[in-house]
């Protein structure tokens, strides 16, 4: 566990928070894609089967937890509970056009073909794109609420530090994982445009607003 | 090695 790691946890926990704040606080998940959420708890599901073959620490059971809770409540929240209030008209990014690439890919680029180790691929695969009908939502309504740019942000700079994890494992333990790596540059430079007009408009105070 | 069973990060 080195500090890049840590912060990137943290980074991704505080976002999961932010947005269950926001839908639960506003009464309201308008803004907020359905979609990716799906996408999200997908992927919580896939990677962390491994709680019951294996145990690593408390800190990585308590956290994965939490992820696929957090992941459940906050589908109960857009679909049940504050269903009224859920965006579906702007919703409207095919998912199975990511689901089955990263399926058909996970199957073919893996570290081992076992169950637990292709839906772990699966899952990293699947997580890179997972973003992609938030993205959607906020370009086609071209806007975003500010608290919806700071889930954003917390949600995308955690694994641009895993990233940096990733560099400073590889220097000083002599690890590194190629398909993480990979997918984890992928999941980054999706957020790279968000990263500037947030850097360049939220920070400063002012509404994330796309530009015409 | 990171198979499944050498897994620690989230």
């Amino acid at each position: 566990m080195n500090i890049f790691r840590l912060t990137g946890d943290l980074s991704h926990l505080l976002a999961i928070l932010i947005l269950l704040w926001k839908i639960w606080k506003t009464r309201s998940c308008s803004g907020i894609s359905g979609r990716s959420q799906i996408l999200f708890a997908t992927v919580y599901t896939a990677r962390y089967l491994d709680l019951f073959t294996n145990f690593v620490s408390v800190y990585n059971s308590v956290m994965k937890i939490i992820f696929i809770a957090a992941a459940f409540a906050t589908l109960y929240l857009i679909y049940v509970k504050f269903k009224a209030t859920y965006d579906r008209n702007h919703d409207t990014f095919r998912i199975e056009f990511l689901l089955a690439p990263c399926a058909l890919l996970a199957l073919i680029l893996n570290h081992e073909f076992t169950i637990l180790e292709v839906l772990w691929t699966f899952s990293i695969y699947l997580e890179s794109v997972a973003i992609l009908p938030q993205l959607f939502l906020v370009s086609k309504t071209g806007e975003a609420e500010t608290i919806t740019s700071h889930y954003l942000f917390a949600l995308g700079s955690y694994r641009a530090l895993y990233l940096l994890n990733w560099i400073y494992r590889y220097y000083f333990e002599g690890f590194f994982d190629l398909i993480a790596i990979v997918a984890g540059i992928v999941q980054t430079v999706l957020y790279c445009d968000f990263f500037y007009l947030y850097i360049t408009r939220v920070i400063k105070g002012r509404a994330l607003k796309l530009p015409a | 090695q990171t198979l499944i069973e050498n897994k620690d990060e989230l």
